[in-house]
């Protein structure tokens, strides 16, 4: 079986999730 | 803002100083006029922030709104922002931010993860990158999540099984730290016009 992915890795990508866009410009 | 509520935030913050407050205010300001001048921010000017979109439903903008507004009353005041932001700060406490998260994942609060809440937010973050994945993978992908993350075998992750498995797995807490908070006030430095204090 191929190498498969944490789902909170993947989870963790989301647009919602990553608040550093709040401080670019 | 008087200088005595800024200067409790930045000591309730435990990470920033009043300066760092007075600069997240204009960052505050900014988000909170964008689309309802009232000076608060609302879930769509969260969303246009962050998605530069402020239609269409994300589960993650869900819950970061809800757990940044802590009096559930619709809207994120500045002191619920200073207080979630200051878990973000690349200097708070590791505890924190795996707390923080731990929240943010266990999607009907009933202090487990389980199962069925990290499957709907796979299938989440699948829609929002329009990205398709068999019935198969999915299944493997949470499989393999739980092998690894519920020690227990109970079908779900508890708190204590959560600290364990972002401790072994720490870069699922990048996200939970913005380096940007470090230099605030050099990102907003449109702050010394209104500051009530010079560092």
């Amino acid at each position: 079986r191929p190498a498969v992915m944490n789902a909170f890795e993947l989870i963790s990508t989301s647009q919602g999730l990553n608040l550093g866009t709040l401080f670019e410009k | 803002l008087s200088f005595r509520d800024l200067a409790r935030l930045a000591d309730e913050s435990r990470c920033f100083s009043v300066n760092e407050v007075e600069a997240l205010f204009e960052l505050y300001k900014k988000i909170s006029c964008s689309i309802i001048d009232d000076g608060l921010i609302h879930k769509e000017e969260l969303q246009l922030a962050l998605f530069k979109t402020s239609s269409g439903q994300n589960l993650f903008l869900d819950r970061v709104f809800d757990l940044f507004d802590e009096k559930k009353n619709g809207v994120i005041e500045f002191e619920e922002f200073i207080h979630a932001l200051s878990v973000f700060h690349p200097l708070a406490p590791v505890e924190d931010k795996i707390n923080f998260a731990f929240r943010l994942y266990d999607l009907r609060q009933t202090g487990f993860i389980e199962r069925e809440e990290v499957m709907q937010m796979v299938i989440a973050i699948l829609m929002e990158s329009h990205v398709e994945l068999s019935d198969d993978l999915l299944e493997a992908i949470l499989d393999k999540t739980f092998e690894d993350a519920d020690t227990d075998r109970d079908g779900k992750i508890c708190q204590e099984e959560w600290k364990e498995f972002v401790l072994r797995h720490p870069n699922l807490l990048k996200n939970m730290t913005l380096p940007y908070l470090r230099d605030v006030t050099t990102a907003f430095p449109s702050f010394v016009f209104n500051t009530a204090v010079e560092d």
